[in-house]
């Protein structure tokens, strides 16, 4: 608990730093290959011309996504948090040095792939966008209450293969409003491009 | 690291429980929705004609997986763990007081749905089996090595989808036996029964 007020201190901070510099930052999390990486190249591509873009990844030891977007012409910072199972507001912090902010409009994080951890831990972004893929469980959104009461947009991603995998979109929207009635909702499919549109919209970009 | 320490002696004395009532159980773990509930539910089916089986089961704050699974006419221990990612020794201890040991055979545990934390918390099973669903990521066996390090049987679930989704159930073998050579690995899909008996076999059951 203590480790936490801590953590909110430094995200405020984080928030106050970014501020300074006018530039906004979006932090995405999501369990495991939910297509975190994924939306945010496809972001990058779809902004890049119209805003200076930084990303900053965290994974426990690799650095595969970083460099996948390192691809697409951007500064990109990468956080190994080794056992640690999410980002918190102080790696955010020494990563934002590395990036230079005064050359700077926007920061997208990519948190470390998991649906659970991240939940106590806000990084002093502006907005905090859940990536939830269709495909996983038909209960994804009702056993992580406490994951969905702390973020501003779902991206329900994955939508291609619902029908493959036989998984109820309709319904896990259903449970995202029950959860949490304020969330924006956005259908995406990171691999058709549907949705990207509307997510960057929702996401006032 | 304290903490892990102690989850460890906490451990030791859950095996020494078990082993002392002639219990064998079988921890399964894996990230969200990779079909833990699904696989564990299939062994019941296969076993309970010649094993007297408990389930125990942790989850945040549902109780969705153990009605299921008490619905096979098991005894089951629903674990709620709040916001922890993972199921302790300490909380497996609590719930076999819950058992009736004398009266079992065989205890599977179904961990909390996250492919990271339980990597460093035993809970004093004789066998722990990580299920990962080939259908998230190419890239989720070398993201996690330590948790590939810390079990003893992989169950590459839900192979029925592979195709559909373009995922190479090969090269997810070929980075598990690179992580880890001394891995058993099952191809399975809990939806059309493949693999549940390999999976039996390996598991000595
Ligand atoms: N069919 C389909 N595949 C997708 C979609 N989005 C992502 N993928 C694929 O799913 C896999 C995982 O996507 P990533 O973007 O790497 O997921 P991630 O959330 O960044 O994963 P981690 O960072 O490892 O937790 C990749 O093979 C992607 O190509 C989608 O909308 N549809
Ligand atoms: N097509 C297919 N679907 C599967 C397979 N295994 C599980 N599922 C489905 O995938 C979803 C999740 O399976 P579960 O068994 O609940 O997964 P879990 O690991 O217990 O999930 P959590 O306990 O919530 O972390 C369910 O809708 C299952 O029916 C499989 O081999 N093939
Ligand atoms: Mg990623
Ligand atoms: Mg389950």
């Amino acid at each position: 608990v203590n480790l936490q007020r801590r953590n909110l201190e430094l995200a405020e901070a984080n928030r106050r730093l970014l501020e300074s510099f006018g530039v906004r930052a979006i932090d995405f999390m999501g369990s495991v290959g939910s297509g975190k990486t994924c939306l945010i190249g496809r972001l990058v591509e779809a902004l890049k011309g119209e805003y200076r873009i930084g990303v900053i990844g965290g994974d426990l030891t690799t650095t595969i996504d970083m460099e996948l977007l390192e691809g697409l012409g951007v500064p990109v910072v990468q956080v190994n948090t080794g056992r640690e199972c999410h980002l918190d507001a102080n790696l955010v912090a020494k990563a934002l040095e590395k990036l230079n902010l005064q050359q700077l409009d926007l920061v997208f994080i990519e948190n470390v792939g998991n649906i659970i951890c991240p939940a106590d831990f806000p990084l002093g972004a502006h907005r905090r966008v859940a990536v939830v893929s269709v495909v996983e469980s038909p209960y994804i959104i009702v056993k992580h209450p406490l994951t969905f009461q702390t973020v501003d947009v779902v991206a329900l991603n994955k939508v291609d293969l619902a029908q493959a995998v036989g998984a109820d979109v309709e319904r896990l929207e259903a449970d995202i409003r029950r959860v949490n009635p304020k969330l924006a909702i956005v259908r995406t499919s990171c691999k058709t491009g549907l949705g990207i549109q509307n997510l960057r919209e929702t996401l006032k970009l």
